[in-house]
């Protein structure tokens, strides 16, 4: 998807 | 063994609706705290998370933490099958590949159960660390999906702006543009038909509609949305279930051309 960042990008795996 | 009672079974078919369309496959985990459920749609850019606390329960047995792998979608065919006024029990057997959906009319003349497979999820769980947002808005859900649901038939993002004036809704598209304002409204005859605005910094971020409006089908939940935004990360769009938790929905701002 265009200029969509990953929601991955944002927060740590737990 | 897991047995959770809850009288007020619409809550569940209602949060099925709201999450099945982005959401194939999830685990529900189970602990003695509540019901809760952590999982990203399939393009891994939206993320949704679900807390339906224990006291929310009329009965909540939960011997140890248990999740549960299921395909929502066929989650869903089965809670359609439960009246709007019945109580839901959820059940299922330590060690057991199935979970049982009970269903009791509310005078108790009709009892129906289904049993539905489990399936192993490898699933990621986030940690979301608690924020602080540049802006929070609180307005009626129905207006917000309204908005969302206008927009996308003119373009396919939205600008969500706020300033001291109000949160503005932009978009365009090949036919035009359009614009919604809505200004902080606090004197109405019920709260939940207030839209109040939290302000640190102005704020202005765009987002996929088509997002927005797979969110928005989460309204039959909540009178009521917050919106939280900041730059630099995710938009949080919660519906709060009241007494019981919350339905929150994470999604980052497109990246300006």
């Amino acid at each position: 998807i265009e200029n969509q960042p990953l929601i991955h990008s944002f927060y740590m795996v737990n | 063994m897991l047995e959770l009672r809850l009288v007020q079974g619409s809550l569940l078919k209602k949060v099925l609706e709201a999450i099945k369309d982005l959401v194939n496959d999830a685990n529900f985990d189970c602990s003695a705290t509540g019901f809760s459920l952590q999982a990203m749609d399939s393009s891994h850019v939206a993320l949704v998370a679900l807390l339906l606390r224990n006291e929310g329960f009329e009965h909540y047995r939960c011997d140890r933490n248990i999740s549960m792998g299921m395909n929502l979608g066929n989650m869903n065919k089965m809670l359609k099958c439960a009246g709007n006024d019945d109580i839901i029990t959820l059940k299922a057997d330590d060690g057991s590949d199935t979970v049982t959906f009970m269903f009791e009319s509310p005078n108790q003349d009709k009892i129906a159960d289904f049993e539905m497979k489990l399936m192993d999820i490898d699933s990621e769980h986030l940690g979301i660390p608690e924020a602080e947002y540049h802006a929070i808005v609180r307005m009626p859900s129905a207006e917000f999906a309204r908005i969302c649901k206008d927009l996308s038939s003119i373009g396919d993002t939205v600008v969500i702006s706020v300033t001291k004036e109000g949160v503005k809704f932009s978009t365009k598209g090949d036919i035009g543009t359009a614009n919604i304002v809505c200004r902080q409204n606090t004197t109405v005859d019920k709260p939940e038909e207030a839209t109040v605005i939290e302000m640190k910094e102005p704020v202005s971020l765009t987002f996929a509609l088509r997002y927005m409006n797979s969110f928005a089908k989460a309204t039959p939940l909540s009178h009521t949305v917050t919106i939280s935004l900041s730059s630099e990360l995710p938009v949080v769009v919660e519906y709060k279930i009241e007494d019981m938790g919350y339905v929150r929905f994470y999604l980052a701002p497109k990246i300006e051309e």
